[in-house]
């Protein structure tokens, strides 16, 4: 009785048809995700992955897995980026580049910034549906948290709250000026 | 878990190892390495904030459920992907025109967007995925005192067998001394690990904002003392609920 269902199940999707990208910006770039509500073996693996691809200065905003470990393989460019730990450390300050590996631990917090004319990459996820919760933009936790909450927490006046968590509008990719991104030794 | 980790020849009542306190409260901490702890691959906290106590944003690595002991508050989750359904209503002008300001948010007329508040009070028992921010404001007059339980030991834990509070805002000066390696380091919010110029990019603000979202030179703690009113949207509490009437609505 297998022959129906598991032989059948599809077991292939391609990542790098930017169709079908879930988060798709002209100037900027594509991320497709693969988990298990389109490929549904996944959920017997529990695992997932993204494909993303990311033009010069182009920034994947800040955020951190939310239920899932991820190992990024760079396929193409280089990127610089930054990584903090549950410590609030800078555990990674650097340039990546292809051929390279790097583990994001669940919860550490990640920014990426493309320092090529393309920045291209696989990310594998110890999840089947793993989220990601974004530390800036318009799905931020920033902007689902209350002014009073931000001011309070940070000290700043209500003007400046609101342009935290209002000014920018993408979900997942921005647009950086460029320039150098870290000055020094990490905060520790 | 270790072989024979649940090898326990006797047992005992346990007390919090560690007290965090802080400018509006203060957080006790179980040793989670003890036996029986360790074995049931729970991590357990108590909270106790004090009357206008806001415990900061703060995410786990690893889901709980936590239990009102004592007290009332409100209670935020920020889940990802989910809408800013609470909103207040618009800022009219004269002639009915929507008040300009300055800011994108504040052009559209509103104060304020942001996730669900809810209304807790003892008894009340909420479970907080992994990853999932909480804040918690204590708007009643007496201490409000929360237990929570966290599932170490659950795949969700993606990490070691260790409860790592990840801290959106605020910080924790004593540090995690139940940690090994970071006895003595003090632990810091998110935000301060990254490069002023990243967060002044990401979020389109000034470099002086950008820094003072790293909570630098800042030693309240985890829970901060809110000065003047605490204004969230918030729906009116149920009629009976703590036996106070609904909170008028403005018109």
């Amino acid at each position: 009785g297998i022959e129906e269902t598991l032989c059948t199940m599809r077991c292939t999707e391609n990542l790098d048809d930017p169709s079908s990208a879930d988060v798709y910006k002209p100037s900027l770039g594509y991320i497709s995700t693969l988990n298990s509500y389109n490929l549904p073996i996944l959920s017997y693996l529990r695992l997932s992955a993204l494909r993303g691809s990311i033009r010069n200065n182009a920034m994947v905003l800040p955020q951190w897995n939310v239920n899932a470990n991820a190992a990024l393989y760079v396929t193409n460019g280089k990127a610089h980026i930054q990584m903090v730990n549950d410590n609030g450390q800078r555990v990674f300050d650097q340039e990546i580049s292809s051929g390279q590996l790097i583990v994001v631990p669940q919860g550490f917090s990640v920014s990426k910034r493309a320092t090529s004319d393309k920045f291209e990459w696989i990310e594998f996820k110890t999840n089947e549906n793993a989220q990601i919760n974004t530390l800036a933009g318009r799905t931020s936790v920033m902007t689902g948290l209350p002014l009073e909450v931000i001011t309070n927490g940070f000290q700043i006046s209500p003007q400046e709250a609101r342009k935290v968590k209002f000014s920018t509008l993408e979900t997942t990719l921005t647009h950086t000026s460029g320039g150098p991104m870290s000055y020094g030794r990490p905060r520790v | 878990q270790w072989p024979n980790e649940c090898q326990l020849d006797q047992l005992n009542a346990l007390e919090p190892s560690q007290i965090i306190k802080s400018e509006g409260g203060r957080i006790e901490v179980w040793d989670h390495r003890a036996p029986q702890l360790r074995c049931s691959g729970f991590a357990f906290e108590r909270f106790i904030i004090e009357s206008q106590g806001l415990y900061l944003p703060t995410f786990f690595n690893a889901g709980k459920l936590t239990f009102v002991v004592h007290g009332r508050g409100l209670m935020g989750k920020v889940v990802p992907g989910c809408a800013e359904t609470f909103m207040d209503s618009p800022v009219f002008q004269q002639g009915g025109q929507f008040g300009e300001g300055q800011g994108q948010g504040q052009s559209q007329g509103f104060r304020d967007m942001h996730q669900k508040v809810e209304h807790i009070r003892c008894g009340d028992t909420t479970a907080t995925p992994p990853g999932v921010a909480q804040w918690i404001y204590n708007n009643g007059d007496e201490p409000l005192i929360l237990v929570s339980a966290a599932d170490i030991a659950n795949n969700q834990n993606q990490l070691d067998r260790n409860l790592r509070p990840f801290l959106i805002a605020g910080n924790n000066p004593q540090g995690q001394q139940w940690l090994q390696g970071r006895e003595q380091q003090p632990q810091n919010n998110i935000f301060s690990g990254f490069a002023p110029e990243i967060l002044a990019q990401a979020f389109k603000i000034k470099l002086e904002t950008a820094q003072q979202l790293q909570n630098q030179q800042d030693n309240r703690g985890n829970i901060v003392k809110v000065k003047g009113p605490f204004g969230v949207i918030r729906p009116p509490l149920r009629r009976g609920q703590g036996g106070q009437q609904p909170q008028e609505e403005g018109n």
